[in-house]
């Protein structure tokens, strides 16, 4: 599944 | 993207123009941390390394050039351009700041996600991040009476944080193994640090008052 990492917030 | 991140967002994008205004308009950066904006430049560019190689939306990298690009260009005037660099506050800014950096990295060292030069660089940014606001709390201070537009700044950069930790919230309840206590605890500190800021920016609100700080 797509890591839904914080990563994608800035 | 939630609503929460969202507000989150514009808030911190809001906290920037209302900085941008207040140097253009007062043609002065007096009351700003150089200290912090130097900080926020740090953890701007250590934390968007991804911008040219992960593209997530236009969005997610719209706001990245405008963080990135808005410090960067604080720190130039407050530095080098020639009529606002001689209204800063240089011996009232005078916050260790490099010990913060120090710090960072060091726990960036020792806690992160995973041992990799993006993953240590973006814990070493959220670490900066929670702490790059006190010069310039330090500086509020000490300069006693603080002009609105600072005011407005630092509420407006303590509240999109306040944002993001409803934004942590909202995930973790709709999306399943959400946990990042790297974010969680650094924001938390992040926004700690703004309490009693919070403060005293209210009851100046409520007294229609002046904000002051105790020195």
């Amino acid at each position: 599944a797509k890591e839904s990492s914080v990563k994608d917030e800035l | 993207m939630n609503i929460f991140r969202l507000a989150g967002d514009m808030t911190h994008l809001f906290s920037v123009l209302v900085l941008l205004l207040k140097i253009y308009a007062t043609k002065s950066c007096s009351g700003i941390s150089l200290k912090t904006q130097e900080l926020y430049a740090l953890v701007f560019l250590t934390r968007y390394l991804d911008l040219f190689t992960d593209f997530i939306s236009v969005y997610n990298s719209v706001m990245k050039v405008v963080f990135i690009s808005s410090s960067v260009a604080i720190v130039w005037c407050m530095r080098y351009h020639p009529l606002t660099r001689r209204t800063y506050d240089k011996d009232l800014d005078t916050f260790r700041h490099y010990i913060l950096v120090g710090v960072s990295i060091i726990l960036a060292l020792l806690f992160h996600d995973r041992f990799t030069f993006r993953e240590v660089f973006w814990a070493f940014s959220i670490y900066l991040e929670a702490v790059a606001i006190l010069p310039q709390l330090v500086l509020l201070q000490r300069s006693g009476n603080v002009d609105n537009l600072t005011g407005q700044y630092v509420f407006f950069l303590g509240a999109y944080r306040a944002f993001y930790i409803l934004n942590w919230i909202y995930r973790y309840f709709t999306e399943n193994h959400y946990s990042r206590w790297i974010s969680w605890l650094a924001g938390f500190v992040q926004t700690a640090l703004y309490a009693d800021f919070f403060y005293y920016y209210f009851v100046s609100w409520k007294n229609n008052a002046k904000l002051q700080l105790p020195a």
